[in-house]
């Protein structure tokens, strides 16, 4: 059967430690827009990458991407599509 | 001093018969009291917590949708702003998208079950009518990992319950739950939610309207942190859409089959709609309950919250295949959870309940012998947990029990995977998927059963796989099971006994209310104490436990005349026929109510012995007759005997060919005696008729009649001349046939006379002595002169010859 294809957003989820400054600083400095802290999980903070496609089957590449080199980002994930079924 | 609880008085305003202009008021059954009992109560009492007082005040439930009518005028009086968002839109608006579809009305349909303004003469009445109710728009887009946990974890100071009904695919070949972010907004929610009492996270239980597929799939339901909802229809039934899994805790009403009644709700563009189904309906049922609850005691932890449902919610009418009782004396199903929600019963019980003690989160070491999952075998693994009793996360009674499986499989739908508890309470954790072709296994996934709640956690636990290919598979590569390990939630403190040094929140508590009884304990109660002075307040028992269908139990020293104890100390109903039992099997009777017997070996109760018993009045039991009997009057008389079989006196022998006799001690048919053509046993003696040429006389048979018996012959009546050596009369030493005057010759001392044997004085003939020539008697008998008496004494010899 056909493996489901992962849909990759321009979304991502990133834990950074040292407060929203930082994280906006982040943000900044690799092309992204910070979002905001998503609900109320501490240090965990959405960006959005404007230059990426909006739906793609590849996670996305490119400078934007060694964000995760940065020491202050502990953990990122690009947001993926799930799919969701109301009961 | 034990004062039982002032009893509700009726007369209070509250209590008038409720009755709301709502337009739709009247075909909302699922609320409503049944038409023509006064007092009544709908099984999920929804009435009886209204009656409390209870309708949501001060709770606040948002819906996790695809939005929300805020401006629905069954709504906009309790719209909560703060307890709402559009994550799709990143806006502070959740109205939902409108399009031609309507396909965005999910939402606004589960907001109306929960909190539906009362008496505005618009469409329904939510069940917490005076609730404040939001909602979340997230479904209405690209439902990512961080959109779910951004919606999971919005105003956790402010909103007490969420409440989904959505989930991965139910396509039945999908395996998917709850990503990072969305796991860590569950934990925090529960963590710090509600300021530390925990967010209250309601979700519908995996259904989606597609078939075989099993909800222990879905990571939402399967998570601790979840209140997995069920649904039932009116009749009690299960509904075409439901799935059954173990983690399922409770059930509310939902819609059925087409002919059953329907549940009513709000609609997008300000309408109402008796379309809203499946799990989707149960779970805002559910949530709303949950707020009466929470009104009545808003000190009540995410914990508490499952433990009151645990209690409260009941079996009822929910019809199941798999209703059981667990060791703690729960009722528990697959299909239902515990059973249907009780909104009286739960708003009573958060009234006066006592935080449980803190959780402990045992992880017992994983097994990690790698075993071979083969076709049509069962993998079976025995874990004898302790419930961390070195450390302190020591669990003994238990809560939710999770296990973490890592399998590798060709086929992951030909899988099915039970788990068993150390009081034996098993739950199926997976079922066959037919359409899951999948080869990916099972990747340390997280399966959960609630059925083992308030259960104790040592002992052994056993899961079994069992492969069962749904079509035909590649031999090369079978199943693997390679770790598994178990994690145990629940208390080392008895959840519902006050422990003097426990932490009490008793500010829920006003003065008013009862205090907690820590008077004497009935003698039956065991060490953890009670709730007050009877039998049936025990927390828990010393010897055995009574259920009763209304959940309560009483201990008791011995069970009960149509009882038996089964190996968890519950008093179990013994069949209807037995006095005493060991077993509810009918098969498994000890004695009989009066007027019936005990059948011996089958243990079954009869009103009459059948055939090959008798009835042993003694012991008043039917028992078994003698081997060869078909029937008898007790064990040595047998009144008829088995096919091949004769009946001898009163014992069933072999019957055996003619001219063979049954031989008791080798067991066997032995020949006759040639003499016999039947015979009862060896010998010339044991004839029971003779062969040809052979005269039966005295059970022999002779080929001559000895001395003293006659040739009789005689005609039977199918014309048949029987032969046979009959015994002379006694008078005669010989006879010619039957009777005293056939005799052919006597005994010494008597004389034949015509045929009989008469007396003989001593004959001296005359002709012997005095008299020459002896002629005297000659010329007596020539001249017959031998009737004369005296003459015939005198030659009573020449007179008795012949001639």
């Amino acid at each position: 059967p056909p493996c489901k294809a992962r849909i990759y957003t321009n979304h991502w989820a990133v834990r950074i430690a040292g407060g929203a400054d930082v994280a906006g600083r982040i943000a900044d400095k690799y092309g992204y827009r910070n979002m905001g802290q998503i609900g109320n999980l501490k240090d965990h903070y959405h960006f959005f990458h404007s230059r990426t496609i909006k739906r793609s089957t590849l996670s996305s590449r490119g400078r934007h991407s060694f964000i995760s080199m940065e020491p202050k980002v502990e953990w990122i994930q690009q947001q993926v599509v799930k799919r969701r079924i109301k009961r | 001093d034990y004062k039982p609880a002032p009893p509700l008085s009726l007369s209070s305003p509250a209590h008038s018969n409720i009755f709301y202009n709502d337009a739709k008021w009247s075909s909302m059954w699922y609320i409503h009291c049944n038409d023509d009992v006064h007092n009544c109560q709908s099984d999920m009492n929804i009435m009886g917590a209204w009656k409390r007082g209870y309708t949501g005040k001060n709770v606040v439930v948002t819906i996790l949708d695809d939005g929300i009518e805020r401006n629905h005028p069954d709504l906009f009086q309790n719209y909560d702003p703060q307890a709402s968002f559009d994550v799709n839109g990143n806006d502070m608006d959740p109205m939902p998208r409108y399009d031609a579809s309507n396909e965005n009305k999910h939402g606004t349909r589960c907001a109306g079950e929960v909190a539906a303004a009362a008496n505005n003469s618009h469409c329904i009445v939510g069940i917490a009518y005076n609730a404040r109710i939001g909602g979340v728009r997230m479904l209405d887009g690209d439902v990512t990992d961080m959109v779910e946990a951004k919606s999971l974890s919005l105003q956790p100071q402010h909103i007490d319950i969420y409440s989904a009904s959505w989930g991965p695919d139910d396509d039945g070949k999908t395996v998917d739950g709850p990503a990072s972010l969305a796991r860590q907004a569950f934990e925090n929610g529960i963590r710090m939610g509600r300021k530390g009492r925990g967010s209250i996270f309601v979700w519908a239980s995996g259904n989606g309207g597609r078939s075989r597929d099993h909800c222990s799939c879905d990571g939402y339901t399967n998570s601790i942190y979840t209140i997995s909802i069920s649904s039932t229809a009116e009749s009690g039934r299960k509904p075409w859409y439901l799935e059954e899994c173990s983690s399922t805790l409770t059930t509310t009403y939902s819609s059925g089959e087409n002919y059953d009644r329907k549940i009513i709700t709000t609609d997008l563009r300000h309408r109402c709609t008796d379309s809203h189904t499946g799990t989707s309906a149960s779970a805002p049922m559910a949530a709303a309950i949950i707020a009466l609850a929470l009104e009545a005691n808003p000190l009540l932890t995410w914990r508490d919250v499952q433990h009151i449902i645990v209690k409260t919610s009941r079996a009822g009418h929910l019809s199941a295949p798999d209703w059981k009782t667990n060791a703690a004396g729960y009722n528990v199903s697959h299909l239902y959870g515990f059973g249907l929600m009780d909104a009286e019963a739960m708003v009573k019980e958060a009234e006066r309940w006592k935080q449980v003690p803190a959780q402990h989160v045992c992880v017992e070491n994983a097994d990690r012998q790698i075993r071979t999952i083969r076709p049509e075998h069962v993998v079976r693994s025995v874990y004898k947990a302790t419930g961390c009793t070195d450390n302190p996360n020591h669990v003994i009674y238990l809560e939710h029990v999770v296990v973490r499986i890592t399998i590798t499989h060709p086929r992951r739908g030909d899988l099915s995977i039970n788990l068993t508890s150390p009081s034996g309470t098993k739950s199926q954790l997976l079922a066959n998927r037919l359409f899951d072709h999948s080869m990916e296994g099972f990747k340390n996934w997280e399966f959960m059963t609630t059925h083992c709640w308030g259960e104790k956690a040592a002992g052994d636990w056993v899961l079994e796989i069992y492969d069962s290919p749904s079509q035909l598979r590649s031999q090369k590569v079978p199943g693997k099971l390679k770790e598994w390990s178990l994690v145990l939630y629940g208390t080392s403190l008895h959840p519902y006994i006050l422990s003097s040094d426990k932490q009490r929140s008793t500010d829920m508590l006003t003065p008013t209310e009862e205090e907690e009884y820590d008077g004497p304990c009935d003698p039956e109660c065991n060490e953890s104490g009670c709730e007050g002075p009877g039998p049936h307040h025990c927390i828990n028992c010393l010897h055995y436990f009574l259920k009763f269908k209304n959940n309560t139990r009483m201990c008791v020293s011995e069970c009960p005349s149509g009882f038996f104890r089964d190996d968890k100390k519950r008093c179990k109903k013994c069949s209807s026929l037995c006095e005493t039992c060991v077993g509810s099997r009918s098969d498994q009777c000890t004695t009989c109510r009066s007027g019936l017997h005990l059948s011996e070996g089958a243990n079954t109760c009869v009103a009459s012995c059948g055939d090959s018993f008798y009835l042993d009045h003694d012991s008043n039991s039917c028992r078994r007759c003698p081997e060869s009997c078909k029937r008898c009057a007790s064990s040595n008389i047998c009144t008829e005997c088995k096919p091949g079989m004769s009946l001898q006196g009163n014992k069933c022998q072999m019957t055996c060919n003619p001219g063979t006799y049954y031989n008791g001690h080798r067991r066997a048919c032995e020949p006759c005696h040639p003499a016999c053509a039947t015979c009862a046993g060896t010998g010339i003696e044991a004839c029971t008729r003779c062969a040809d040429g052979y005269l039966f006389e005295d059970w022999r048979c002779v080929s001559t009649c000895s001395s003293g018996y006659y040739l009789s012959e005689q005609t039977s009546d199918n014309g048949q001349v029987q032969r046979s050596c009959k015994k002379c009369d006694h008078s005669c030493y010989e006879c010619s046939g039957p009777g005293e005057r056939n005799c052919s010759s006597c005994v010494n001392g008597y004389n034949l006379e015509a045929g009989a044997c008469v007396v003989s004085t001593i004959c001296k003939d005359a002709n012997e002595e005095s008299w020459a020539e002896g002629s005297f008697c000659m010329l007596v008998k020539k001249n017959n002169l031998c009737q004369r008496k005296v003459l015939q004494q005198l030659c009573c010899r020449t007179c008795s010859q012949k001639g």
